[in-house]
Formats: C-alpha cells, sequence, structure tokens
C-alpha cells in the first residue's frame, strides 16, 4: 500500500503537529463485500467487521506517527489503542461522512442509509454517528481539525491502568496545544472553536461505547466472522 | 499481553501503516 502523499497547505497556518498528523493520515480502505453473500445482515456485518479490522491495522500504524506516542511504553501505547479504537474508527466513518445526506460512508463503495442500517440491525448505531455528522457538519469540520481531533481522542483514552500517566499527559497537552494553535491561527475571530470541538468528544465516546455493545453482542451471537485483531479489541473492552 | 498478541506485535513493528 502506498503511504505516503501530501496534502495542499490550505491555510498559511504553519502548525508542525497539525502537518505532521496530515502526512500521516492513513490511506482509504475499500469494503469490497462479497458478492457471493446473499444481502442480508450478516452480509453487512461481516462486510463491517472486515473492513474495520483492515482499518484498525492502519490506525495503530497512524497512532505510531503521533509525535510521542511510540516513545511510550508498549503497555501504555496498548492501553490507549484499547481504549481508544472504536472513536478512531467511528471519527473516520463520521469525517467521511460529512458530505453525504443521512448515510454513512464506511467506505467509498460501503455508503449506509437508515433502512439498510436497519436490516443490518444497527439503526441506533447509526442513528447516533449521524448525530456526530450533523454536528460536526454544522461546525464545519476541517481536515486539519479531524486530524488533531482524533489525536486528542486517542490521548485522552482514560484507561485506568496507565503506567506512566505523566507522558500520557504530556502527548494529550501536545496535541491539545496544536488544536488551540490551530485555531488562533485559522479562526481568530472565533475563539471558542477549539474548546467546542473538545466539547464533542463526550458524545464521540458515548457513541463508541455503544457500537463496541453491538458489536460485543453481534460477537456473542456468534453468526458473523470476525478477524483477530477486531476480536482482540473488543475483548479489551 | 498474551491476550492482545496482534497489537503488541503491531505496535512492535518499527515501520508503520505500509508494514502490513
Amino acid at each position: 500500500l502506498p503511504h505516503k502523499k501530501t496534502y495542499p497547505c490550505r491555510t498559511n497556518v504553519e502548525n508542525k503537529v497539525v502537518s505532521h498528523l496530515l502526512e500521516a493520515e492513513p490511506e482509504k480502505v475499500y469494503a469490497m463485500p462479497d458478492p457471493a453473500l446473499p444481502d442480508d445482515d450478516i452480509k453487512a456485518l461481516t462486510t463491517l467487521c472486515d473492513l474495520a479490522d483492515r482499518e484498525l491495522v492502519l490506525n495503530i500504524g497512524w497512532a505510531k506517527h503521533l509525535p510521542g506516542f511510540s516513545s511510550l511504553r508498549l503497555a501504555d501505547q496498548m492501553r490507549l489503542l484499547q481504549g481508544a479504537w472504536m472513536e478512531v474508527l467511528l471519527l473516520r466513518v463520521v469525517f467521511r461522512s460529512l458530505g453525504a445526506q443521512d448515510r454513512l460512508v464506511f467506505a467509498e463503495d460501503y455508503v449506509m442509509d437508515a433502512a439498510q442500517a436497519r436490516l443490518a440491525g444497527l439503526p441506533d448505531l447509526h442513528a447516533g454517528v449521524l448525530q456526530l455528522v450533523r454536528k460536526y457538519r454544522a461546525m464545519g469540520l476541517e481536515m486539519e481539525e479531524f486530524v488533531t481531533l482524533k489525536a486528542i481522542a486517542l490521548a485522552n483514552a482514560d484507561s485506568m491502568h496507565i503506567e506512566d500517566a505523566e507522558a500520557v499527559q504530556k502527548l494529550q497537552d501536545c496535541v491539545h496545544e496544536a488544536l488551540q494553535d490551530y485555531e488562533r491561527a485559522r479562526h481568530p475571530g472565533d475563539p471558542r472553536r477549539a474548546g467546542r470541538l473538545i466539547m464533542t468528544l463526550p458524545l464521540l465516546r458515548q457513541t463508541a461505547t455503544m457500537a463496541v455493545r453491538s458489536f460485543c453482542s453481534i460477537r456473542q451471537d456468534g453468526r458473523v466472522p470476525m478477524h483477530k485483531l477486531f476480536l482482540e479489541l473488543l475483548e479489551a473492552n | 499481553k498474551e491476550k492482545h498478541k496482534i497489537l503488541h506485535r503491531l505496535l512492535q513493528n518499527s515501520t508503520s501503516p505500509v508494514d502490513l
């Protein structure tokens, strides 16, 4: 998979952390639903779980690009990812869906409307994620803000078992400061914008918790094949 | 760690997303 790409610098804002996060943004992933399967809930859920598993691999690679993440103790790196993996996955879906009307863009080749979500047995989750989409759309969420928020969500995972809390706090402060710097330069007339973005994180956390619960129950049901990394992270919750 | 061996392995890999 090719990784590196450059984003056009849309602003004259030179924030190193934000630029670095833009560079680290993973390539898009395609869902590639299995054409041999009948169009039912199992196919939809199998497609979503497979897509999530592949995105997780990329997200772990992405996390390593966050300034300071790789210097954390390995145990703490694991705990942050175990705490925030679903928030990171959802935020990516939300950002991809900003231009879609009441539909979730899980991938370019996998877009789900409310009727399809009902068929998949995920109507509440679909509605919850759309609430986030509407919130960010109303704010005009920018790519730079999206990548920074994603990093903040990871650094803000609130694991109870962090070994070196000071180092994690430093990572959190670094990305928080990057967001504040970016907003000061990009939206000088809106001093509350960084705060308002951070205040969307509770809804993201709440929606991610709902998603993890849904997939835990799907797992218990045992009808949908799930890859190992996805299972590992589901178990971590 | 044993329980989360894939996550552990992916984090230990020195290179990033390309390293699938």
